[in-house]
């Protein structure tokens, strides 16, 4: 299973549809303070099911949504898709309970400003639920080791003895 | 299950006994079981000794050791368990040259079984990169991306000494 | 006293409205009683929006607005009451280039009232200083002062980019 | 009142005597990581009375107190002292109730591995009391603003209100 693209509309300071594409071993992101290199690593936490919004830095869900600019209004709604190449089989995806067997997976995640929420797993429209179980013991998802924010690498020593269990607890 | 956690522990245990040694050139380090007859239920304590110093609280290692400790810590769970990707976002924001150098040497090595993903204002960093991508805003609150080639993204940030007084 | 109070927010309160503008190029940004009914024990908001964003919650900012909005802060602290001098350690972790500029402008302003030292990893930030004190660890577990110039300085830590792959 | 000297001996990591001449406006302290800059703070910050050993990083205060390297035996003791030019008067030393007029105050703290503290001001013996109303009202001290530790500057927005509020009446 590789990640191949990521794609974000909406989502917080990417207003316009951007497509990022990795492909590489190892891809460096770069940019001035505020230019929106953590809110892309919020996106693909997002995407893979984050439900907390206080750890995408925010109040409410909504705080994602593109909210607008001097020049600009805000946007109606935020969407992220994740593209994976399935080659290997390691995801199994299976919307709704149907197995889906293509080479590739994408999932995406949508908002509205009304509060509506929307799911697709391959264009198929499916539950929260169906995404986190699809990446379910791959090591990925919300919470894991395989996603360090920025500041939190410090807190990881600063965590208490039953705290760094429960790290382990969910990493394990 | 309870053999799953003792068997990944075990693991990660190793790894990052090995893995600091490693980043650090020498030294010490361990987790254990603060209550190894209730492996259920029990925290987990750390202990990290940098070459030629005693062993001591690891409240009191410097903001650069903590960092590399813990990386040491991130990339044993990694070993023994390995994601498919993994992003990181400015863990060099304490470290010195030297350290950011090794920082980039052990991703470099785990880059072979996954992808990474590394958010910097280093440019030391950058160079481990295959692929830079370049993230600004041109226009106020919006983000775009731009495409970066190393030189230019050493320049961009190249230190020109600002001549003081 | 209350009164000292009422003066000293007052004061600190001018202060970072126009020190933020002055370090973010623009924008906009306040601290606030939050029930000035109530000046003895009222808790104080903060809010903050950098040049061509719109005002949302602090927690969205970014690591290097927080860290410039704390500068603005503190030094609205000190424009207030100065003290005779000032201590600051790798505050400039989480800036870029131009920001790790700014960070040095307003210290070096500020020098002329006080004396400042500053601890930092950041070329750009050394090159403001007027004298560099290096400690290194020759001894392993044992700090011992080196004279350092800028331009060893830089040397020392000059980002040599590492031939990626 | 001017800061122009810090003396560290036995303190941390400086188990030799250690003397910084500061004169300048704009100081700064560079080195690898570990190499021991936070830890004149942490001496400055000692010296001026700081009594929390966890604000000190420490879990009690003998730790400050140089414990030894694979080569050097611990220290028996700490000592830390700041030389002041008070040729402006803004000092006004009185160590034990006796005002000290000169135009140079050092202040010395010591700490004894058998847990005894001396201090010092103007080599006159004194309390840390002494020490602490000296600085009263001149911004320096344990707890100001003119001292940003490593990694404090993010806390100042974390805080919540109230604590703001504290981190103001300390200050103010
Ligand atoms: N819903 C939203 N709509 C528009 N902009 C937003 C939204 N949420 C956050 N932002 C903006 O995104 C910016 C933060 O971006 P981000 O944290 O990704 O920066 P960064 O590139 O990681 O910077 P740094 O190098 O300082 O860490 C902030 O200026 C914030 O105001
Ligand atoms: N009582 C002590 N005796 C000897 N060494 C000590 C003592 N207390 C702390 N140290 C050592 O001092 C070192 C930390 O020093 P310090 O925090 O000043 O580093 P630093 O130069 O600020 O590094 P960084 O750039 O990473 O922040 C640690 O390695 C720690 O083990
Ligand atoms: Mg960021
Ligand atoms: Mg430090």
């Amino acid at each position: 299973m590789k990640l191949t693209r990521a794609i974000l509309s909406g989502f917080k300071s990417f207003a316009d549809r951007t497509e990022f594409d990795f492909d590489a071993g190892i891809s460096c992101i770069v940019g001035p303070n505020g230019c929106g290199k953590s809110n892309i690593v919020d996106a693909i936490k997002w995407v893979l099911g984050e439900q907390s919004a206080k750890s995408l830095r925010g109040g409410e869900m909504r705080d994602v949504i593109f909210n607008g600019s001097t020049r600009r209004k805000p946007a109606g709604m935020a969407q992220v898709t994740l593209v994976f190449d399935n080659t290997d089989g390691v995801l199994q995806p299976a919307p709704n309970g149907e197995a889906d067997t293509s080479d590739t997976v994408a999932v995406t995640r949508r908002l509205y400003r009304s509060g509506q929420s929307e799911y697709l797993i391959n264009k198929t429209p499916c539950r929260l639920r169906d995404i986190k179980e699809m990446f379910l013991d791959t090591g990925i998802g919300a919470g894991a080791y395989s996603l360090i924010e920025q500041g939190r690498v410090s807190q990881l020593l600063n965590a208490s003895q039953d705290e760094r269990r429960a790290f382990f607890d969910e990493a394990a | 299950s309870r053999d799953r956690f003792a068997e990944t522990f075990k693991a990660v245990r190793e790894n990052f006994q090995a893995l600091f040694r490693k980043l650090f050139g020498g030294g010490k380090a361990d987790i254990f079981l603060i209550d190894p007859e209730n492996e259920l239920e029990s925290g987990i304590e750390i202990v990290a000794r940098p070459p030629g110093k005693e062993l001591r609280s690891i409240s009191l290692l410097s903001g650069g050791e903590r960092a590399m400790t813990a990386i040491a810590l991130v990339f044993s769970f990694f070993q023994a368990r390995p994601s498919p990707f993994c992003v990181l976002d400015e863990v060099d924001a304490p470290l010195d040259e030297a350290n950011t150098g090794r920082y980039g040497e052990i991703v470099k090595e785990f880059s072979k079984i996954s992808q990474f993903i590394m958010i910097t204002h280093a440019k030391r960093t950058m160079a481990f990169g295959d692929v830079l991508y370049g993230v600004t805003m041109q226009e106020p609150g919006v983000s775009t991306p731009v495409s970066v080639r190393f030189e230019e993204a050493a320049e961009m940030i190249d230190d020109q000494p600002v001549a003081a007084g």
